[in-house]
């Protein structure tokens, strides 16, 4: 079976999030597998990530991949993520 | 802001633009002055001190480097991704890395300008190399997408309170005040209780100390005047004698000082000529007087940007051995045949359901009966249009579409049953990988998706067959196949469609669903796949 939902969320979207710490990436090979059939889970992880994204880079946050969003997305960045995974995968928060 | 866990356990850092990745369209001058600056940022907010080196083993290397440049995150080319640095630690802890496709501003222009500002993403990316990690902060320098740069910037405050929770506050006192001679005087001179009057040299104070006297000359140096003993003042001169003056470098800093005396940038110099030959046509070079001896041969220097540098040594093939040596029953046999019983792999894989494992120039195949025998026997001879002399493989696994993959150094052959296919061999790069890839660890089709992996060194990539590429989001670390660490001899799946992977001597078991190895101690190769007797093939110590 194919992937749906706007082919998972266009594939550049989820590669942007997962780059970026706001989607795990600790079993990708795992995950690219179950995606198919557990949509709907990944569907509220995503949701998620892109909300983070949007609050972090301080435009309204949505849950969509709006105008603000992808605009925000082509901006020219650090190539570290915003949410840094320790070998723990704990996030560190100040 | 957001403390990422690591510092550094000192405070006087030491950094270096890397001798072997400088921007290839900067000036490496200019380009060490903005990044000096950038560090002056984070300097002036704290305790820490930042010394130029001239060394690639400085705490903070910079390096410029295009596309994939050994680390598991790649540059894109112009635009989006600019750098990224590392979290303090031994290393490539705390070095930073500039796409080199970028089009980098020395000097701050118009904000409709292109270019990006290489002071503004330098002072974010050292952020990094000293333990800051990204802020949601809008305006904040550690906010991690690129805002351009103001003319007077000033440490924004929520990077402020970030460095200073790491590092503590500035003192007051500057640095250079721990020098002995030119330490300040605390007390001002007092008068003497004698009826002489003593006349009291009033102490050298920096210009930018706040006790400055108002009448001190602000260009004075506080450098102390000896070379031998303060050589980071007294930095040598670049290519010195063979550039004698700096027209290229009109702003070149003229107040600093080099270890010779006669040597000023600003001065016309005047080194010893050759003496001409008088002869004409003249029959032989002249000789230059006065002229260090290895003249024109100019000794690798990382300062000289003119120098040619020396270039990668090329991949080369073990040297093939072709001594015999007799046994003691009187059997020569080649040096360089492999003790079955007691040898690592290159490389192993499933072809047509019968076990090959490669080793040097010679293979084993293990069939439904066990070990084939008079094996091993040369690679070539069962793959005959392999080139010859033939020393190694590296990977070999059986694609989807039945042929065979065999990867040698920066090549893939691909065999149809024995015969190379037409238009092979071909280069890595064909299938997407990067130009600086040596060579391939191991290569498989994981069965628990069908797809192929490829491995080398601390990277893997996800190969999609369809396209001839590696998939976009690769390489990624060796660390997502938990237990089985970096450098692997070789991966492949066995009928009871487990994966094995092996280094050295030794094997894996690696459980797909966990992402992690069954067992964290390695078992020792021969007795499973050769079926070698234990005691021949088994270390008694055990296997890590």
């Amino acid at each position: 079976s194919r992937p749906t939902r706007s082919a998972l969320h266009d594939k550049s979207v989820r590669s942007y999030l997962e780059n970026f710490g706001y989607l795990r990436k600790d079993r990708p090979e795992v995950a690219n597998l179950l995606m198919e059939n557990a949509t709907q889970y990944y569907e509220d992880d995503f949701r998620i990530a892109v909300k983070t994204l949007q609050e972090f880079g301080g435009i309204p946050v949505t849950g969509e991949v709006d105008e603000a969003t992808q605009r925000l997305m082509v901006q020219k960045r650090c190539g570290r993520p915003d949410v840094e995974t320790g070998l723990e995968g704990k996030r560190r928060k100040r | 802001f957001v403390v990422q866990g690591e510092k550094w356990k000192h405070t006087n850092l030491t950094w270096s633009l890397s001798s072997l990745r400088r921007p290839s369209q900067l000036d490496p001058y200019h380009t060490r002055s903005v990044l000096a600056r950038a560090l002056d940022v984070w300097e002036q907010a704290s305790r820490l001190t930042f010394t130029e080196v001239n060394s690639d083993d400085a705490d903070i290397v910079v390096s410029f480097a295009k596309r994939y440049h050994d680390d598991a995150y790649p540059f894109d080319g112009r635009g989006s991704i600019l750098a990224h640095a590392f979290f303090p630690g031994s290393g490539r802890g705390g070095d930073a890395h500039f796409d080199d496709d970028e089009l980098w501003l020395l000097q701050p222009k118009n904000d409709d300008e292109e270019g990006t500002s290489l002071f503004a993403v330098a002072a974010h990316e050292f952020g990094h190399s000293l333990g800051l990690s990204h802020s949601s902060v809008k305006g904040a320098l550690m906010f991690p997408w690129y805002q351009g740069i103001q003319p007077n910037f000033v440490l924004p405050e929520d990077d402020r309170n970030g460095i200073q929770q790491m590092y503590g506050p500035k003192e007051n006192k500057r640095t250079w005040a721990k020098i002995p001679s030119y330490r300040p005087v605390e007390t001002p001179p007092t008068t003497t209780t004698t009826t002489t009057t003593t006349t009291t040299r009033r102490p050298y104070i920096h210009h930018r100390h706040p006790n400055r006297h108002p009448n001190q000359h602000p260009g004075y140096t506080p450098y102390p005047r000896d070379p031998s003993k303060y050589p980071a003042y007294y930095p040598e001169r670049p290519n010195y004698p063979h550039r004698p003056s700096y027209p290229e470098y009109p702003n070149y800093p003229d107040r600093r000082r080099y270890n010779t005396t006669e040597e000023h940038p600003r001065r016309t110099h005047h080194y010893p000529r050759p003496t001409e030959t008088t002869t004409h046509p003249p029959t032989r070079r002249p000789h230059y007087p006065n002229v260090r001896p290895e003249y024109p041969y100019r000794p690798y220097n990382p300062t000289d940007r003119n120098h040619d540098y020396p270039k990668k040594k090329p991949y080369l093939y073990p040297e093939k051995t072709t001594t015999a040596k007799t046994t003691h029953i009187g059997v020569v046999t080649p040096s360089d045949k492999p003790d079955t019983c007691d040898t690592s792999y290159d490389a192993v894989a499933l072809i047509r359901g019968e076990l090959f494992i490669f080793k040097n120039r010679y293979h084993w195949r293990i069939g439904a009966n066990g070990r084939y025998p008079g094996y091993p026997i040369e690679i070539t001879r069962m793959w005959p249009s392999l080139p010859k002399g033939l020393t190694h493989v590296d990977a070999v696994y059986e694609r989807p579409d039945k042929k065979i993959a065999f990867f040698v150094g920066k090549e893939l052959y691909l065999c149809d049953s024995q015969h190379l296919v037409r238009g092979y061999p071909k280069p890595l790069t064909n299938l997407g990988l990067p130009e600086s890839l040596e060579k391939l660890d191991a290569a498989m089709v994981w069965g628990y998706n069908g797809k192929t992996y490829f491995y080398s060194g601390t990277m893997y990539w996800k190969y999609d067959e369809d396209e001839g590429r590696v998939e976009l989001d690769y390489p990624r670390d060796m660390s997502m196949w938990k237990g089985v660490g970096y450098n692997i001899d070789s991966v492949f799946q066995w009928k009871d469609g487990k994966t094995y992977f092996f280094k050295g001597k030794g094997f894996w078991k690696f459980n797909d669903l966990q992402m992690r190895v069954e067992h964290e101690r390695q078992l020792p190769s021969a007795p499973m796949w050769m079926r070698c007797p234990a005691e021949r093939a088994g270390r008694r110590a055990p296997y890590r």
